[in-house]
């Protein structure tokens, strides 16, 4: 038996809108600790982890650990039918092959129950160590997407490097090239609208900008979002979702041959 | 010229 009441029923439908793109399907995990996903696109070369844990719900009822296969084009569809201020329930039984998004009116006057058919999904898992990075950048996530997308117009691929001058955002197309550097900046009144960053030593990557402008579309969950950096790994952009958890994208570079 | 790498080439299965 599984029942995930979230009254912030809108978190839900944030966080399908920006996973959605990057991965067509995968594991819901459900267990004490929380309503897990990790998930990898097509070609294996970003991955998105997300986390809601239990004591963000308003009732969490996992009796044993389920693992929900889920289309996630189907649940975006299904979620998008929940008005803005509804308040979701996640409904699933054990050796049933559907899942129940239930939608009710915050003034209780309008109930839909919504059931969708779950499938088998064959995913591979990663083992994602902890580490430490070269450089970690916390910024503005609109400031963030801001550059993704500006940089995006000029190129494919973005050079992010951390120096202590600053975090220098480059990139070059046919029509010519583009430089953004954002200086640490730290705001008392307005600590999110803060560039902070933590360098343990210069650092200088490059990515696809296609990926990065997908992981952006996650900037409506946190208005913060970090970004770690270090040459033996994959980039980590993080968006927190208050109080609930993270959704955390993971993206291999580009490298020079 | 640049080489797209994979998340394999970092993390294990498992």
């Amino acid at each position: 038996m599984l029942e995930l009441r979230l009254i912030q029923g809108s978190l839900l439908k944030k966080v399908l809108e920006a996973i959605k793109d990057l991965v067509t399907e995968a594991n819901f995990d459900c267990s004490a600790t929380g309503f897990s996903l990790q998930a990898m696109d097509s070609s294996h070369v970003a991955l998105v982890a997300l986390l809601l844990r239990s004591e963000g719900f308003d009732h969490y009822r996992c009796d044993r650990n389920l693992s929900m296969g889920i289309n996630l084009n189907n649940m975006s569809k299904m979620l998008r039918c929940a008005g803005p201020e509804d308040i979701i329930t996640i409904k699933g039984d054990d050796g049933t092959d559907t899942v129940t998004f239930m939608f009710e009116s915050q003034k209780q006057d309008k109930i839909s129950d919504f059931e969708m058919k779950l499938m088998d999904i064959d995913s591979e898992h990663l083992g994602i160590p902890d580490a430490e990075y070269q450089a970690i950048v916390r910024m503005p996530s609109a400031e963030f997407a801001r550059i993704c997308k500006d940089l995006g117009s000029i190129g494919d691929t973005v050079v992010i490097s951390v120096t202590k001058e600053g975090v220098k955002f480059f990139t070059r197309g046919d029509v010519g090239s583009a430089n953004i550097v954002c200086r640490q900046n730290t705001s008392v009144d307005k600590p999110e609208d803060s560039t902070v960053i933590e360098m343990n030593e210069p650092v200088s990557l490059t990515f696809a900008l296609r990926y990065m402008n997908s992981f952006t579309k996650a900037t409506t969950l946190s208005e913060v979002v970090t970004i770690s950096l270090s040459s033996e790994l994959p980039v980590v952009v993080e968006y927190k979702i208050a109080e609930m958890g993270y959704i955390r994208f993971y993206l291999a570079p580009k490298i020079e041959d | 010229d640049t080489r797209q790498k994979t998340l394999t080439n970092y993390f294990c299965s498992g």
